[in-house]
């Protein structure tokens, strides 16, 4: 509480690209041929877009809706489909939305249309044979497989890989006037303790030496693990401290982030470089300039 | 051991944590 008044509120983003469907309604958006209602039609049908990218309600349902004929649904679905990226999105299947990644292509051939609607299941197999059954050289249908190779049957795939995680900082770096200040967030994590009523347990003699021995381990365990827990907090915090020196110049906005030797740090701090690496791992940290992976300051 | 646990994020350690609170007698949520 000590700290509020001076303390800048902000809101905090991941530094990284909007999500698939944040990406194409501010495509949609930027269709000069579609009104109002066609918009918010646009924006059902993104935001109902299945997990491969694939438009999986009826048009009809859409229509009535938003209290129009299916015909105007079926003039916003093509716009989505023709005009916005990644090409083949909001296709109904894997071959409505490869024979929209040829024509958006431009491909002339008739060859590579007829391969998809008509033996998509055999394009990685063999082409001698699909160039008999098609009585075309094999070289014709080899070139069109190959093409064929490049397109995706399911276009949200290449986007979910790099869709912006949903992050949870575990570090927190907070700048309070003049001065960084370093906690963690440990939000998830809730207090554990030591509970000791079952240690008189293991030095009574009601139990047989096989339950007192598990007790005795149990014990271990348990102390071992909050000594851990607790290493692992101070650990953490010396880093975000170490950063606060090293890129204190990055935090502060004025230079571009360059990162640090990881051996500096665990020179630095007097731990393995192997330590600071486990650190790292899988860990964020919110900043005045955003969150970002740990991983991220160090080289 | 430390490492093990240094190296997981929030999400993963909960379910450690879980999992002792529920398997260690010696071990309680505050």
């Amino acid at each position: 509480p000590v700290y509020l008044p001076s303390k800048e509120y902000r809101e905090y983003h991941t530094v990284d690209k909007p999500s698939l469907k944040e990406h194409l309604v501010m495509g949609l958006h930027l269709l000069e041929e579609l009104d109002e209602t066609d918009l918010a039609i646009g924006e059902y049908i993104i935001y109902n877009l299945d997990d491969r990218g694939f438009i999986t309600i009826p048009l009809e349902s859409i229509a009535k809706r938003f209290n129009v004929d299916t015909e105007r649904v079926g003039k916003v679905l093509i716009a989505i489909q023709e005009e916005l990226d990644p090409p083949g999105i909001a296709a109904r299947n894997a071959m409505e939305c490869m024979l929209i990644q040829l024509r958006r292509m431009g491909v002339k051939d008739d060859l590579p249309y007829l391969l998809v609607e008509r033996y998509l299941p055999m394009i990685g197999s063999d082409t001698a044979f699909l160039a008999r059954l098609l009585n075309r050289p094999e070289e014709e249908v080899k070139s069109a497989c190959t093409l064929l190779h490049k397109l995706t049957a399911f276009p949200a795939k290449a986007w979910q890989e790099s869709d912006p995680p949903s992050v949870l900082p575990d570090l927190i770096i907070d700048k309070l006037d003049d001065r960084f200040e370093v906690y963690l967030n440990e939000a998830m994590i809730p207090k554990i303790r030591y509970f000791k009523e079952y240690e008189t347990l293991i030095y009574k003699n009601e139990l047989s030496e096989e339950e007192q021995k598990l007790l005795e381990t149990m014990k271990q365990e348990a102390f071992e693990f909050l000594r851990n827990l607790d290493r692992r907090r101070s650990l953490l915090i010396e880093v975000g401290n170490f950063l606060v020196e090293r890129v204190h110049q990055f935090l502060c906005g004025e230079a571009d982030l360059t990162p640090v030797m990881i051996e500096e740090a665990a020179h630095t701090l007097g731990v393995p470089v192997s330590t600071i690496l486990y650190a790292l791992r899988g860990k964020y940290v919110q900043t005045p300039r955003g969150i970002f992976p740990l991983s991220k300051f160090f080289t | 051991g430390f490492l093990e646990i240094l190296a997981k994020s929030q999400v993963e350690l909960l379910d450690v944590i879980e999992q002792l609170v529920e398997t260690n007698l010696f071990l309680e949520i505050a």
